[in-house]
């Protein structure tokens, strides 16, 4: 049965695609299967795998709607046991679109029922809002993993989406967990850095990840070749530090 | 008259409500007056600027759903010619609120007419979306400030941005203009960062402003005192380039 695990912070540029990517790669290069759903109108997760859908081809809005299913919309990429379903700038006009339909949250839930147990992995990249689109992921999600930036504005907006998660857990998805909430863009030379990252680890405890995500221009410049950083340069300090995330996921040793 | 400028950019965490706290400051030590509207549910606009609203103060939120005006909702600050409307959580629920309402795109230009002849710049802070929100800022502004960062995520984001914008200006904001890009967070030793910026430059020519802002850790560390850097640290990298950039946007003499 797989694990859902949505990548979500209402924050922008945190660094949620970045970890939506590295890490879907880094459980395939570990031997997992993995779906990879590109949930955010942005589409920088599909075009961080080189993937670019024309009109015709299905994406999370037809999943999301119901016009196709997760198994048409998965389309094979370089890693052999990883799909990826693409999304398409049509998802910003889901938000008004799902307003008035029934089960308006439920609707990626009921789809990924199909393909749950293909899968050992789940993961859906979301936009930086706390919309229809998000509430969506929220809800057909088992855990979630929330990446922080070490910065103040970013550490301010936590407080929202942890609220907005009770919510949901009362409402719509008992059993929702958080996963951990995963630090990025690390640069200990950064007193406000370094603070940030003690003031959450005070605060979380065993719910932050112990693998922390340095800053390394490698995962910014792996895009622009549509490739994971754990492809395009797998000796660098980002590449290393996704693959040891990879492992304290899926429960695996990791060095200390 | 004042000018109505919206500071958008649906990529996330690019040095929008950066941009907003700082330009904002800028042009009011620069003698001045500014409404520096907060229009995103994070709130961080308005904690920029050390402001905590309860849920009796008037807010955004009540401004667009017309429940306020911007006069009841505007709050002086540390800078005698410098007022902000800030914002609630309430803003997320706005989204789905306004799908069903008259003249939905409209509301904020409607409310802001009772005020535009009373200051000399209107700022408007947008969240990192396409949504309804950010669609009356679109439609109530003049020229919309794009800050961009210098990275490939943020360069894909841009075509949809200026899709989007003329589709504003087709229906909603016949006179819809580009104040201009603004190049943020530039690091001139990172070879991705000085290509996006000669590929942007090469695209936008005088379009984009000519003051660009460097990386500076004074920027992320003055809202956790919600003052914004130019009074925090005035002598630092980061305020200096917004108080060149405040005299650029106000078509004044900046130094070569
Ligand atoms: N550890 C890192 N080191 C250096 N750059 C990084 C790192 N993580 C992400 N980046 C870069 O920072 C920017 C923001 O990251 P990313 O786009 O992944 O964030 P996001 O949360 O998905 O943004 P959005 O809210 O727009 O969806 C991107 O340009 C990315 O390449
Ligand atoms: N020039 C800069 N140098 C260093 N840090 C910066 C700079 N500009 C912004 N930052 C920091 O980068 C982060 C993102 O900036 P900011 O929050 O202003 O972006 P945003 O576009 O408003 O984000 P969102 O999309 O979430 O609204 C913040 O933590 C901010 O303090
Ligand atoms: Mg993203
Ligand atoms: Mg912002």
């Amino acid at each position: 049965m797989g694990r859902v695990i949505a990548i979500v912070n209402q924050k922008g540029g945190v660094g949620k695609t970045t970890t939506a990517v590295n890490l879907s790669a880094g459980l395939a290069l570990g031997g997992h299967s993995v779906l990879l759903i590109d949930a955010d109108a942005q589409c920088s997760a599909t075009s961080g795998y080189g993937i670019r859908l024309t009109g015709e081809d299905p994406s999370t809005y037809d999943v999301i709607l119901g016009n196709a299913t997760p198994s048409d919309a998965a389309r094979t990429t370089m890693l052999p046991s990883l799909r990826v379903i693409g999304a398409s700038r049509d998802l910003v006009g889901a938000e008004i679109e799902l307003v008035g339909v029934e089960q308006r949250e439920r609707r990626l839930r009921q789809a990924l029922a199909t393909v749950r147990d293909q899968y050992e992995f789940i993961l859906i990249d979301c936009p930086p809002s706390l919309g229809l689109v998000t509430l969506n992921a929220l809800t057909s999600c088992d855990s979630l993993l929330i990446p922080l930036q070490c910065e103040y504005y970013a550490l301010e907006g936590l407080t929202a989406l942890l609220e907005t998660v009770s919510l949901v857990r009362d409402s719509l998805n008992p059993d929702l967990a958080i996963e951990g909430l995963l630090l990025t863009m690390y640069d200990g030379r950064n007193t406000l850095c370094r603070q940030v990252a003690e003031d959450v680890k005070g605060h979380f405890h065993d719910k932050v990840f112990r693998t922390v995500i340095p800053r390394n221009v490698r995962l910014s410049e792996s895009p622009s070749h549509g490739l994971p950083a754990l492809l395009y340069d797998p000796a660098s300090r980002g590449a290393l530090a996704y693959g040891e995330l990879a492992r304290e996921v899926a429960g695996e040793a990791i060095d200390d």
